[in-house]
């Protein structure tokens, strides 16, 4: 319920107007959308019992290193039964294949539906949404990692909230599923990164610093 | 350390 509680307000996108071409301004308003997104989930991860206990060392590196998935849990929440298979990265940000072919995001695309479509099939409630979002947070495997045992009981606090949820509805085989669900996330995620690494290495699209330097910790 | 320094900032700020 705490997490359900600090869910954050889905962002709108802010179109940008600073070019005449079409693809690539789609890029800047999708580039600008996860800067601002970034800004939340830090925000949030604060608030996630027992991350602000840990030391600001692993907490940068729990962020560096699983940022991507928490964001995606999101995108592929959102766009669950979405018109067209599009993806929706905010209410007013939608992007189907076609749109992503032409943003040079057709791998990002084809990623992304397979997560969605894995999701929509478990039929996730939103206390397992917020849930996974955390737990791919806190398993993201960071290394170094300053204080293990406090890490670790970040997680088992987690592991333990989703089993308790899960055995109140009676649900005895779901914490095993979700948990067999974040290696596709990991997978997303890493192919996420690098299509937004290669935007900006090969067709050098400006990103805003937050970001830069979160998809730098990752290169 | 300085390589990160948005994302440390962001984390010592209280809110």
């Amino acid at each position: 319920s705490h997490l359900l509680l600090t869910e954050p307000t889905p962002l709108a996108a802010n179109q940008d107007d600073s070019t005449n071409d079409g693809s690539l301004r789609t890029l800047l308003t999708l580039c600008d959308l996860l800067n601002r997104e970034l800004l939340v989930l830090i925000g949030w991860a604060k608030q996630i019992p027992g991350f602000s206990g840990l030391s600001l060392v692993d907490q940068m590196s729990l962020l560096q290193s699983g940022w991507m998935e928490a964001l995606l849990v999101g995108v592929a929440w959102r766009s669950q039964g979405a018109p067209g298979d599009e993806l929706v990265f905010a209410g007013n940000l939608r992007l189907d294949e076609a749109q992503c072919r032409a943003t040079g995001l057709a791998d990002l695309y084809e990623a992304l539906r397979h997560l969605t479509a894995k999701y929509q099939a478990m039929n996730l409630s939103p206390e397992e949404v917020v849930t996974l979002k955390a737990m791919a947070l806190a398993n993201s495997d960071a290394d170094p990692v300053d204080c293990p045992d406090s890490v670790q009981r970040f997680q088992d606090g987690l592991h333990e909230a989703l089993q308790e949820y899960e055995s109140s509805r009676r649900e005895q085989h779901r914490a095993g599923r979700l948990l067999m669900s974040l290696p596709l996330l990991r997978q997303t995620a890493d192919r996420a990164v690098q299509a937004f690494l290669r935007l900006h290495r090969h067709r050098c699209v400006p990103l805003h610093k937050l970001l830069l330097e979160m998809l730098d910790a990752k290169a | 350390k300085e390589k990160h320094k948005i994302l440390h900032q962001l984390l010592q700020n209280s809110t």
